[in-house]
């Protein structure tokens, strides 16, 4: 519950008026970005515990405890795959249908490759963050780069974990065409 | 004609090579002629003295005319074709750039534009839209969303309790979009609506046209009560915003495999607004067999 009511708290001064317009002064726009990433923060500790749950892991066990973390990805920021040689990223659907959902990863390398829930190896590209994010003032990362994959058939109102590991040497068979500046229009 | 049509699945895109700007979107099986543009209306300065006189601030949009004015004619691209996606990246100025994303097996063109510091120069404020242009003929109508309930029918210049005088073209016709702004050209049965990630202000001046403001600064208060000017900033910059908008278009008189458009763009903003939740956690160093 304390983990809980931080955000709570945060939620219920963000009903203001001021709060929903944006017709608050800079120090208060300041104030509410503040409580709301204490909020969030505190918050994790209970996801961390739901999903361990619905995981079946030994919360009590912390060889069996997930360690779960959430990241910035909208100025495409992650301490762990950023830094990890392999991580798994678990993705939970809060819709009452299954779905698919795209998903990007900030990296600093370009030799991934990920595994499904049952462990097959599934299409993965490796993009260039545009230069707009890379200068995002307060965005604190080396990643130049994004892996995005296709989590397939999320279940209702559950997850499934991916398993992402950096491979030796470089990807020989790229699918892709790199960015190209002016393409032809034959090409 | 200097066109470049890339496709992914079932949706295609046609950008012009010399300006770099979108030319067309086909899916749903039909293609509709659409141009693209960054735009900003400079905001009015007054001495808020009276209506006639108050600043364009925090709490009301009032540019300084209903002129608004073009950040770049052309935009310098870039494309990216892989099997899973297709990007196509747009620079328009040292300020505002955008990536529009083609899916496989996904039913929308997604715009993720990244706007801002805004520039300071030039007294006025800047109040930065993006302007979507179609040849749909929609009798100067259109529709945004109630929050993310009921669609409302907007008509430009008109309210429908009462005999309405515009004096103001652009904010006398601005609505609030929680999710959704579309039009409608009902001879033909066409359709083009874009979903938002976040509400915005939108409308569409001009027949065939959706605009959406999505980025701001105003350099004088409008007395309205917060005593500041509306110049939001962060680390010592003015604020960088990114965010998406999901189009989608086609006709909304057939069924598309077994949806309607309206279903089809009820499940995009269903998924774009309770989007899937992502959790990382470290291996410490197993392999996926030892992991599981």
């Amino acid at each position: 519950e304390d983990n809980l009511n931080s955000l709570r708290e945060a939620m219920g001064v963000l009903q203001h008026h001021d709060a929903i317009t944006g017709t608050e002064k800079q120090h208060v726009a300041a104030d509410y970005a503040r409580l709301l990433n204490r909020g969030f923060n505190q918050c994790s500790t209970a996801t961390k515990t739901a999903l361990n749950k619905l995981a079946n892991n030994d919360t009590n066990n912390s060889s069996t405890a997930v360690e779960y973390q959430q990241c910035q990805f909208n100025i495409s920021e992650c301490t762990v795959s950023e830094n990890e040689n392999s991580f798994v990223v678990t993705i939970y659907n809060p819709l009452s249908r299954p779905v698919n959902n795209y998903v990007r990863l900030p990296v600093l390398h370009d030799n991934y490759e990920v595994h499904d829930p049952e462990g097959k190896k599934i299409a993965t590209e490796t993009i260039s963050l545009p230069k707009a994010i890379l200068n995002i003032p307060g965005r604190d990362s080396k990643a130049t780069q994004e892996i995005l994959f296709l989590a397939e058939n999320l279940p209702p109102l559950g997850f499934k974990t991916y398993y992402v590991s950096k491979t030796e040497g470089v990807v020989s068979n790229k699918t892709h065409q790199e960015f190209q500046a002016n393409p032809n229009k034959n090409s | 004609n200097g066109d470049v049509e890339v496709t992914k699945g079932d949706i295609g895109l046609t950008y012009n090579e010399e300006t770099g700007l979108l030319t067309g979107i086909k899916m749903n099986g039909e293609y509709i002629p659409i141009t693209q543009k960054f735009l900003l209306y400079r905001g009015f300065i007054g001495n808020n003295g009276n209506s006639a006189n108050r600043s364009s601030g925090a709490y009301i949009f009032r540019p300084n005319d209903s002129n608004v004015y073009t950040v770049s004619e052309k935009a310098t691209i870039e494309t990216y074709l892989g099997s899973l996606i297709v990007e196509i990246r747009q620079t328009f100025s040292d300020w505002i750039s955008q990536t529009i994303r083609l899916y496989c097996s996904e039913n929308f063109v997604e715009f993720d534009w990244i706007v801002g510091p805004i520039p300071t120069d030039g007294g006025n404020g800047k109040e930065i839209i993006t302007r979507y242009t179609t040849t749909l003929k929609t009798n100067s109508t259109f529709y945004t969303d109630s929050n993310g309930k009921e669609i409302l029918k907007r008509v430009r210049n008109f309210r429908p309790t009462w005999d309405l005088n515009v004096f103001e073209n652009a904010s006398g016709n601005y609505y609030p979009v929680t999710s959704k702004i579309s039009i409608r050209d009902e001879t033909n049965g066409l359709e083009v609506a874009v979903l938002t990630d976040r509400p915005e202000g939108g409308s569409s001046l001009s027949d065939g046209e959706i605009e959406l403001m999505i980025h701001r600064n105003c350099f004088a208060d409008d007395s309205f009560g917060v005593g500041e000017a509306l110049n939001e900033y962060a680390y010592g910059k003015g604020l960088v915003v990114r965010g998406s908008h999901y189009f989608s278009s086609g006709s909304f008189l057939k069924l598309t495999g077994d949806q309607t458009l309206a279903s089809q763009q009820k499940d995009i903003a269903q998924r774009k607004l309770l989007r899937a939740w992502t959790f990382l956690a470290p291996t410490d160093g197993l392999s996926f067999k030892e992991y599981k």
